[in-house]
């Protein structure tokens, strides 16, 4: 039975896509089947995969409106072993009409309990907002990676990400734990980055990754390239991090 | 009467927040009056200038459920000349609250024709989204400066945010032009950002500020101390070109 991770930080440009292409690429190299759905309007992923959101026959939307599933939504990538559902721009119009149904929350989860044997890990990438889409992906997931950015307003939305993770916990999905807090974007030149590393290793302790993702150009080219760093330059310290990243994930849930 | 500015980018982490709270504090420094409007409800605006949420009577929220007024919601800054509307938490619901509204579209356009008066600029820091709040900025607005980072995602999101602006500009706001295309987090010593540089001026022209926003830790360090950067280090590259930024506009505006 495949684990599903969400990847969710209501902060704007804390690393989300850019985790979920490169953990996934790197699960998939160390032989796991994995899935990454995007669940972003935006379609970041589904693009820094080389996937472009208008050839895609059905996507995410499709599946949450109850006009495809899963199964038939799923396309593969550049990468061996790794899937994909691609997002859509349409997906913007998914929460009004998700808005009146009863289960409105549980749609997410009922679509991915139809193909979870299939793979290892599923994983889901989720867009700057906590609304509707994110509170599906929480309540369809097992746990959830919170990147942190080591900037301050990163660290400020943490208690309110905290406190809707609880709501859905307690409401929606009593299996929901937190994978782990990945700092991303980090330079360890920076006087602020290592306040930052320090704060959150203070308050959440074993809870943060051991990886830390460093800042590094590799990372942010590869997606205009439809490719993930670790097919772009793979001896680079953006990949090897998320090679790392995957290994620790990895031996966390044996 | 004032003019109306909305700092949108669907994009998350491109400088919305860092551009409406520098700009603000340097036209105020060049003897406009200003008022910043935190449409955000992660708040970053409100407490990146050391106004803390929770202490305020009322807020962005209260003024568009019609609890309150802007008037009554206005507070000082640590800036001479620069007033705020703080942001709330519980702005999350306030898109469901005026979704079932004839003028939902037009309620912080109402709001704030009653104080357009008092001040020469109204700037309104937008969230990662282009749902109703950031609607109802771009209702409101005269015009929109578009921040975006010099990165390869950012660049991808600006055809939707066009599309967005062209509707509204059609259905609720024949007056919205686009006052600028801002470019932030800019490395010169980095490929990709320059690549990112020449794509922009060739597709928008005119309509990239000559003033580009460069990286410098000085604007991500002054947040954590509630100061806009011109307070915290009035010499550092951030602050100056955010005074080059503001006296541009107000060239462009004579
Ligand atoms: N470690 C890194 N080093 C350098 N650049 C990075 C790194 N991580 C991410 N980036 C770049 O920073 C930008 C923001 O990252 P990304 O888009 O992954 O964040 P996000 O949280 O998914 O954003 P959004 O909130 O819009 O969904 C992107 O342009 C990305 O390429
Ligand atoms: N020119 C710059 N140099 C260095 N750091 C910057 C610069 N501009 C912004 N930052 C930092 O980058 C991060 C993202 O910026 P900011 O929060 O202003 O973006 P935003 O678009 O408002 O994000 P959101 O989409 O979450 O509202 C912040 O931590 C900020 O301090
Ligand atoms: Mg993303
Ligand atoms: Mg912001």
């Amino acid at each position: 039975m495949g684990k599903i991770i969400a990847i969710a930080n209501q902060k704007g440009g804390v690393g989300k896509t850019t985790t979920s292409i490169n953990l996934a690429t790197s699960l998939a190299v160390l032989e796991k089947k994995v899935l990454l759905i995007d669940a972003d309007p935006q379609a970041n992923a589904s693009s820094g995969l080389g996937i472009d959101p208008q050839q895609v026959k059905s996507s995410i939307y499709e599946c949450l409106v109850g006009q495809s599933s899963i199964q038939d939504s799923v396309v593969g990538t550049c990468v061996d072993g790794l899937n994909l559902v691609a997002s859509h721009i349409d997906l913007v119009g998914a929460e009004l009409e998700l808005m009146n149904m009863r289960t409105r929350e549980r749609v997410l989860a009922q679509a991915l309990s139809q193909v979870r044997d299939d793979y290892d890990y599923i994983l889901i990438d989720c867009s700057p907002s906590l609304g509707l889409i994110t509170v599906n992906a929480l309540t369809a997931a097992d746990s959830v990676i919170i990147p942190v950015q080591a900037e301050y307003f990163a660290l400020e939305g943490i208690s309110k990400l905290l406190n809707t993770i609880k709501i859905i916990k307690s409401k929606l999905n009593p299996k929901l734990e937190i994978e782990g807090f990945l700092l991303t974007m980090y330079d360890s030149r920076l006087r602020l980055a290592n306040q930052i590393y320090e704060e959150l290793k203070g308050h959440f302790g074993s809870l943060v990754f051991n990886t830390v993702i460093q800042r590094n150009i590799r990372l942010s080219e590869a997606p205009s390239h439809g490719l993930p760093a670790l097919l772009y330059d793979c001896e680079s310290r953006g990949s090897v991090n998320h090679m790392e990243l995957a290994k620790e994930l990895i031996t966390k849930n044996r």
